[in-house]
């Protein structure tokens, strides 16, 4: 972005720095969309600081021009990080040779992904992301529906984790959902249940009262 | 329960494939399932106690413990030194070590920086100890008042060519080494980041092996002063430790010299890159986010199967209440994250592939990419603890009253991933690395 290097090799994470921003129009529903918005962000987050502080050496030390620009570099890390995610993730799904049904799952959760990734950081998308407040607001309904057509196969896709109830350890999380009965039991061990009247009822209370 | 009958009736993909997917092929499926097994069933791990009313001392026993145990079952299953971060994920190190295992950092970082920092000479004299338990270690860089910003670190070693040996000091308070796991009163040894001088003039930070404390008796060598730092967050038998030096006689032989060397006559030989003695915290970073990822599933898991068992609110028609996932707001509070855990998961190991890469090119003397890797690891930790940090709390939220309880387990699993976000690189600051890399492009 600082324009003081040699191009990215092929490959490389910050090739999309050097290329012109991917112009496909933003589109509810369309995941390619999404990531295209996704990079848009990245993009301009990293040459904004990078032109801000370019600016500001002009006129101050480098240490103060960067202290001036923390805040926005962090910023265009995350989006940095944010895209590297989805990029790599969109390149998963569609390598995968599993089964339809497994495809369409990981396209309805990488929908949902970044719907969310949208609703986290409106105003970035509108800033950098080329959406309009028009786009936000459909963002939003499209997440909603996504999640309810998520909620029937939200058992099976924790069940893929595949962990035993050993390895969970929760009275809440358990395979068979026993969950009160499981809480009661945890209750039973405190040390204070061991006598109906515990010794420190007297010692340190009904002594001094 | 009922309801989980339910929902298990009929899903719309084969759920052991999905599992596959997860895992990155069903031959990880298959090793992975048989790790849980040996661990699950070891003899000297089967067997849980509840640790919540156990006091510190007790807690630190039994985790001690049980993580020897976990240590001799890696010697004798031979596994890989590389795989062994992913043996102890959250997912097994939450069963074998409930309250922090006191051996993780000299199993996820001292064993890896001696691998990848020790030159072959070094790696055969020590790597034998190492795994008949003999040296058991520990990797000390930040200092109690100096943190990310390695190159501010201000322990010193200064090689005297007269005797072979570098002198290890702490100048003051400040500069005590503060945080490394196992330290406290675990590890025997650690490999201590310092400021290397030679010939009066400063080189950087250096790694060195460095033994703290006697292999037989494990009292404090001469010159060091050790202990451990007191209660945290969670992970409190991590045994978290700080370490001073009084002017240590430290041998030549021990300064780590893949990369750069001291010659007897002091001479100094640079690394070949700036960034290579850099590995072992990359390795860390990318199995930490790997990890971090690994509590959310667990999170995820408890809060769906509870929000499937929770009813509440007005009886419906068929007399029942509602079940609280129905609700539009815990399904905003659970699902995103749900498919969180299957994006950050895939994307993650995707970058511990990249790092398998280049760690090797860089074994073969090509460090081109070296500082993406860097960069790109620095900025996925940052993001996935933070994001991961933040859905577990909000799955724990999900729980209402029932997952502020221990019982929950997701206390526990918040102040993992918080943990995360803290240790191996403040965020900020991380973020702040992937940004000088990103403007310099």
């Amino acid at each position: 972005a600082g324009g003081s290097h040699a191009p990215p090799a092929a490959g490389s994470a910050v090739t999309y720095l050097s290329r012109p921003a991917d112009d496909t129009p933003f589109a509810v529903g369309s995941p390619a969309a999404y990531v295209a918005a996704v990079g848009r962000v990245a993009r301009g987050r990293v040459t904004e600081v990078a032109a801000a502080l370019q600016a500001d050496r002009q006129t101050m030390p480098e240490p103060d021009a960067w202290n001036q620009s923390l805040v926005q570099l962090v910023a265009a890390a995350l989006a940095h990080g944010r895209y590297f995610v989805v990029r790599e993730f969109a390149e998963v799904v569609s390598q995968q040779s599993s089964s339809r049904a497994i495809q369409q799952m990981l396209e309805l959760l990488f929908s949902v992904y970044l719907a969310h990734a949208v609703s986290r950081a409106e105003g970035d998308f509108i800033t950098y992301g080329g959406l309009t407040p028009s786009d936000i607001r459909l963002n939003r309904r499209h997440l909603l529906r996504l999640l309810a057509e998520l909620r029937p196969h939200m058992i099976p896709l924790t069940d893929a984790f595949d962990l035993p109830d050993r390895l969970i350890n929760s009275t809440l999380g358990a395979w068979d959902g026993d969950v009160y009965r499981r809480m009661f039991e945890q209750a039973s061990h405190s040390p204070l249940n061991t006598d109906e009247v515990p010794a420190s009822f007297h010692q340190a209370m009904r002594s001094k009262l | 329960h009922p309801d989980l009958a339910v929902e298990r009736a009929s899903p719309a993909f084969d759920i052991e494939e999905m599992t596959n997917f997860v895992d990155g092929g069903k031959d990880k499926t298959e090793m992975k399932r048989n790790t849980w097994s040996k661990v699950l069933n070891h003899p000297e791990l089967r067997n849980t106690k509840a640790t919540e009313y156990m006091s510190h001392e007790e807690k630190y026993r039994y985790n001690l413990s049980r993580a020897t145990a976990m240590l001799k079952l890696i010697d004798e299953e031979g596994m890989d030194v590389n795989e062994i971060s992913k043996v102890m994920s959250h997912t097994v190190s939450g069963f074998t070590t409930p309250d922090g295992n006191p051996l993780a950092v000299h199993q996820v970082m001292f064993v890896p920086t001696l691998m990848n920092q020790a030159d072959d000479e070094q790696v055969s004299r020590w790597l034998g100890d190492v795994f008949n338990g003999t040296i058991v270690g520990t990797y000390a860089q930040t200092e109690l008042s100096h943190g990310t910003f390695v190159r501010g670190l201000r322990t010193t070693a200064t090689y005297d060519p007269a005797s072979r040996t570098f002198d290890l000091h702490t100048p003051d308070v400040s500069a005590a080494k503060w945080w490394p796991g196992g330290l406290g009163t675990t590890a025997n040894h650690a490999v201590v980041m310092a400021q290397l001088y030679t010939d009066g003039q400063p080189r950087g930070i250096h790694p060195f092996m460095v033994a703290i404390r006697d292999r037989e008796t494990h009292r404090p060598l001469p010159g060091i002063t050790v202990g451990e730092i007191g209660p945290k967050l969670g992970q409190n038998t991590l045994n978290n430790g700080y370490l001073l030096f009084d002017h240590v006689k430290v041998p030549r032989e021990n300064m780590l010299m893949r990369n750069a060397r001291v010659n007897e006559d002091g001479s100094y030989t640079k690394p070949s890159h700036q960034k290579a003695s850099y590995g072992t915290m990359v390795f860390t970073r990318v199995a930490i986010a790997l990890d971090t990822v690994d509590a959310l599933q667990i999170a995820a898991t408890i809060a769906a199967r509870y929000s499937i068992v929770r009813r509440q609110g007005e009886p419906r028609d068929d007399g029942q209440e509602p079940q609280i996932i129905d609700y539009q707001t815990q399904q905003l509070k659970v699902l995103p994250h749900i498919a969180a855990c299957y994006v950050l998961r895939a994307s993650t190991a995707r970058l511990w592939e990249h790092h398998t890469h280049v760690t090797s090119e860089v074994r073969g003397g090509d460090t081109a990419l070296l500082p993406e890797l860097h960069a790109t690891a620095c900025c996925l930790k940052a993001l996935v603890t933070q994001d991961c940090s933040e859905a577990i709390e909000a799955l724990r939220l999900s729980c209402g009253g029932h997952g502020y309880m221990t019982a929950s387990r997701l206390p526990a699993l918040y102040a993992y991933a918080t943990a995360g976000a803290t240790y191996e690189g403040e965020n900020t600051v991380l973020l702040l690395q992937t940004a000088r890399y990103l403007v310099k492009q």
